[in-house]
């Protein structure tokens, strides 16, 4: 009967993309280190 | 170019010169041997703007804290804690500490205008508002150090026209 | 350099200057810049052989200086599989990476048709993987290499997604993955599922350069089911096996929740290498729908499929449907039946042509050619879709004669729907079973395919004459529905139509009665339909 994939430890009713805390497909701990970010060129 | 490149995926693989059963042992063993989370954590270098010595006693690297967005997020809209956001924006440009300061700052109100590079805050609501732009009074933040010393302070600017399309 | 072995020492004698380079608290980019010349006056950054065995040579040094101690943590000495606890040190391929992006950033140039440099790295280094695995075998240590390509991807995948050089990054690593595929390097699986869903990769290469990364990721997906096919075709899951299914699931729910079209693009071809057994899994792939979509709960009462404007819009099928039809020479056969039945031989033998001789049916597990079923069944049906949409365009009142009674579509679409029930006519149970697991495969969010291919499973349904097939149908939704969820909006919608439209006197069959368990699942599948 598969799993119940909400125990996955994945948010799949988050508004935010879940790639970007993605941290391993074998553990559910989010990643670590500073997630992708841009700034824009007129803040430096 | 969209079309399935390479091969096929169907049909028996080709690839492998290995049958089931020496793949599931290859597997059991790297079982054994998964890559573990410090694997892939990369030293934080730090690199200080303009590094100098300071007494050991000194935090000697950031504290992990500054890039927990949570942190962040927490800082008030009292004078203290909009100070600290401006300081994170104006003064540690180029680092996630500005992002998560700007992601702050908007959360906040604040608008950030590409010409003065400078963030306002409405005062009051703009007295017109048109698709290209916005008339009112606003509070403004003033990073620059005045002659007199002054700056690094709010102040507020009356009819004062905020153009769209410096709207960063 | 002639001599290999002196060229090995000099290499060594390199390695160890650059590692202290890097280890110098003080020394910064003008000792990098300055070293990187000196390897160029020496000649080694060429792009010949010299540079081939230069960074063949650079990689073996410093993975083997990364594993520092091996501590056997569990009871019992080396031969048992004991769950090594590796002391690793990554200083060397820390250093060795940082060298390769450096080069990478200072723009090195191997010179004219040498290619550009990263590519040419990446090649050395799975060379080096799967001879190392294939010595090593349960003894090959992933690690240090998966370190190194944390490094690399980490590194190189810059975030403007939208620059063409970034996107020869992230494909450059595309290729290494897919010839470091675990059919190919099975010890070093864990790791490679690992970098192919990396944050710094999957994402970078699905959002780049619209949409062109898609083919690339597409085959790594691929890759991984082909692995992982004949372990899960028997259910027989071991741990290890556990592990990595596991990990795939969560790696699609990534992709079902940030990039549910890519999966929608290229269900055709995932459905190829996921055995039929894996029916959540490819649950998955099947409900996944267009974000800018709002699909309509499938239990509103009198809910009118006809008249939701996506229905009668053709999917985007990024898969390449006709290519295993085409490889049995059979795309023209079938054009050629569906132009002019009469006279076409077509069905007359067309049960044996899907099947696969005895060897190969041995190692698929199935006496079927399943991808060639899944080809042929959606072929026609785009066909059939294709003239209904013609026919519509032609006469507008044909509109009406699309929602009468079937026996006006069935005219209109006779030939296709005659390859459908000449094959369930024909075909054994276990054929029969994969014809229509190839049909409900199309049952997904709102389009015409999903229109078309309920109102077909439907159609064979109501027209079947044995009780066998009316079962085979029911057990061919009915399995899908029971797994956890998630369910395909297609798949609900016409289990729904099954069990309530009176024209299928569903209840009054006599398998849904046949066991009280059996009567009181389908009560309670029809509840959690509404």
């Amino acid at each position: 009967l598969g799993i119940d994939l909400t125990t996955l430890g994945l948010n799949l009713n988050s508004p935010d993309n879940l790639y970007k805390t993605f941290g391993s497909p074998f553990s559910s701990e989010p990643a670590k280190g500073d997630p992708e970010y841009t700034t824009p060129a007129c803040y430096v | 170019d969209f079309g399935a490149i390479g091969d096929n995926l169907s049909g028996a693989s080709v690839v492998s010169g290995h049958d089931h059963l020496y793949n599931l042992q290859m597997l059991e063993a790297a079982y054994h041997r998964l890559p573990q989370p410090k694997d892939s954590e990369r030293a934080k270098t730090y690199i200080p703007r303009h590094p100098s010595v300071t007494p050991a006693s000194y935090p000697q690297i950031q504290a992990p804290i500054v890039t927990n967005p949570a942190f962040w997020e927490r800082l008030g809209s009292d004078t203290l804690s909009t100070d600290m956001l401006f300081f994170a924006f104006y003064y540690q440009q180029n680092s996630y500490q500005q992002y998560l300061a700007a992601k702050e700052l908007k959360k906040q109100s604040w608008r950030f205008h590409r010409k003065y590079n400078t963030w306002f805050q409405r005062h009051v609501e703009p007295q017109v508002t048109t698709d290209e732009y916005e008339r009112g009074s606003y509070v403004y933040f003033d990073f620059h150090l005045a002659d007199d010393g002054n700056g690094w302070c709010q102040r507020i600017k009356n009819d004062f026209t905020f153009e769209y399309n410096f709207l960063e | 350099f002639a001599d290999a072995v002196s060229f090995q020492d000099q290499v060594a004698v390199l390695f160890s200057d650059w590692c202290h380079i890097c280890d110098h608290p003080t020394l910064g980019d003008s000792a990098y810049s300055h070293y990187i010349v000196q390897l160029q006056q020496h000649g080694l950054l060429k792009g010949d052989d010299l540079t081939d065995r230069f960074f063949h040579t650079l990689t073996e040094l410093a993975v083997t200086h990364a594993v520092v101690s091996e501590q056997v943590i569990a009871p019992g000495g080396m031969s048992q599989q004991s769950a090594q606890q590796l002391q690793i040190s990554y200083f060397s391929v820390d250093s060795y990476s940082k060298l390769v992006t450096l080069m990478f950033k200072y723009g090195v140039d191997l010179g004219p048709n040498k290619g550009s440099l990263l590519p040419k790295i990446l090649s050395i280094t799975t060379r080096i993987i799967q001879k190392d695995a294939e010595e090593k075998k349960v003894s090959f240590n992933p690690r240090p290499y998966f370190r190194l390509f944390i490094n690399l991807l980490s590194e190189l995948s810059t975030a403007d997604l939208h620059d063409g050089a970034s996107f020869q990054v992230l494909t450059a690593f595309a290729n290494a993955f897919h010839v470091l595929q675990p059919l190919r390097v099975p010890a070093w699986s864990f790791a490679w599922l690992e970098l192919v869903s990396h944050r710094s990769f999957m994402p970078k290469l699905l959002l780049c350069n619209s949409q062109k990364g898609w083919p690339f990721f597409q085959r790594l997906l691929g890759d991984l089911f082909k692995f992982m096919e004949p372990y899960l075709r028997n259910a027989e899951l071991g741990q290890p096996i556990q592990l990595l299914y596991k990990g795939t699931l969560r790696v699609l729910l990534v992709l079902l929740h940030d990039f549910p079209e890519f999966l929608c693009d290229y269900h055709f071809s995932f459905c190829d290498v996921i055995p039929p057994s894996c029916i959540q899994m490819r649950n998955v792939i099947l409900s996944a729908f267009p974000r800018n979509m709002r699909l309509p709960d499938p239990s509103t009462p009198n809910l009118k499929i006809d008249l939701l404007a996506e229905i009668s819009v053709a999917p985007r099928i990024m898969s390449d449907v006709e290519g295993a039809l085409k490889a049995k020479q059979m795309k023209t056969q079938v054009d050629e039946y569906l132009k002019r039945p009469e006279g076409s031989s077509l069905l007359t033998d067309l049960k044996q042509k899907l099947l696969l001789p005895p060897n190969e049916a041995n190692v698929a597990g199935t006496r079927y050619n399943v991808p060639l079923i899944n080809s042929l069944i959606v072929y026609v049906g785009i066909q059939a879709v294709q003239q209904l949409q013609h026919n519509k365009a032609n006469a507008s009142a044909s509109a009406q004669q699309m929602n009468q009674s079937p026996q006006v579509d069935v005219f209109q679409i006779e030939t296709a729907t005659e390859v459908f029930r000449n094959l369930i006519v024909n075909m054994d149970t276990e054929g029969r079973y994969l014809l229509l697991n190839a049909i409900a495969n199309q049952l997904r969010y709102p389009n015409n395919h999903t229109h078309y291919f309920s109102f077909i499973i439907l159609y064979l349904f109501a027209e079947a004459t044995q009780d066998i097939v009316q079962e085979q149908i029911t057990r061919v939704l009915l399995e899908r529905l029971i797994v956890n969820r998630p369910h395909p909006w297609g798949l609900l919608i016409t289990f729904i139509e099954l069990i309530k439209n009176p024209r299928y006197s569903f209840w009054a069959r006599s398998f849904t009665r046949c066991a009280p368990e059996i009567e009181r699942l389908f009560e309670s599948v029809a509840r959690s339909c509404g």
